[in-house]
């Protein structure tokens, strides 16, 4: 595997899409969730990542509860099980709100999630900067101590609590401390651009211990 | 009135945060994260963690009544 490795810049093109802003929705899960679809299909199809719908995510999947809460792996569940593919964006604008369901036939055209994993990796994160270079991954982790993260890499001020999902983009082990490059959903402006680093190895945050992959 | 009690309240949250911000910085080391002022410093933690974090447990049992396949349904019964 490479020394470093970002899915943002990986062959003079970007495989990540824009960096979105859940707002005050606890929407982690369905954010997360449709960002990895949106990378999986980018590197699959070797198009520029499309931008999906995460209200459908929020709004549709089943056994979640919208902005109140939900699982990565459950919503990943759906999207196999039921075949509903995750139509674009504009289709299916983002409120930020839990909503009703609104999804129509006519409106079915979009990207299907053929399987998917959802793995611990505790002790064992070697595995997963392999499994990165297929792609990103989701994990889960404890962000308590991330709200006021301005840059650097976060090594310590974590505990186990899982409470949000986040999207891992990348990696570097070049430097004294190896990190992934993670990507959040707390906006742009939030830490370095959107996202922020975490060292690897740990299992700081809780990071390696509700990791998955999709693929469609 | 209720303005003026706001941003009071705001500022003391403001106040709490950027001491919790100069601890966290002074555990910190070169390579460390490092912590600052931004959009969520004048949220309480329990504000920050009510909007922003959320409960990750799957939440078996509890179906969304008016989800994908009940619309499908109602449309096929409309036929």
């Amino acid at each position: 595997i490479p020394k470093k490795l970002d899915w943002r810049d990986f062959k003079n093109q970007s495989y990540v899409s824009a960096v979105k802003n859940q707002n005050g929705c606890g929407g982690c899960w369905a954010f997360s969730t449709a960002e990895l679809v949106e990378s999986m299909y980018s590197i699959q199809k070797h198009v520029p990542p499309p931008d999906l719908s995460v209200q459908e995510v929020i709004d549709c999947s089943m056994y979640n509860s919208g902005c109140q809460g939900g699982d990565t792996c459950t919503a990943m569940q759906w999207l196999v099980d039921s075949h509903v593919p995750l139509v674009s964006d504009a289709v299916y604008p983002l409120t930020d709100t839990s909503e009703n369901c609104n999804l129509l036939p006519t409106s079915f055209t979009g990207v299907k999630v053929s399987n998917f994993t959802c793995q611990s990796y505790m002790g064992n994160e070697y595995d997963m900067l392999v499994l990165l270079s297929n792609g990103p991954l989701t994990v889960s982790v404890d962000a308590t101590l991330w709200a006021n993260y301005q840059g650097g890499i976060v090594q310590h001020h974590c505990g186990n609590t899982i409470n949000h999902a986040v999207v891992i983009v990348g990696y570097d082990t070049t430097g004294d401390i190896p990190y992934y490059i993670v990507r959040n959903s707390w906006g742009p402006d939030f830490g370095i651009n959107g996202y922020l680093h975490v060292k690897i190895g740990e299992n700081i945050c809780g990071i390696a211990g509700h990791v998955s992959t999709l693929y469609v | 009135h209720n303005q003026s009690n706001e941003l009071h309240f705001r500022f003391n949250i403001f106040k709490e945060n950027l001491y919790r911000i100069e601890k966290l910085n002074q555990q910190s080391n070169k390579s460390s994260a490092w912590y600052g002022v931004n959009k969520f410093s004048d949220l309480t933690p329990e504000e920050f963690k009510a909007s922003y974090l959320t409960d990750l447990k799957p939440h078996h049992g509890v179906l969304k009544a008016k989800g994908y396949v009940t619309q499908t349904e109602k449309l096929y019964s409309l036929n």
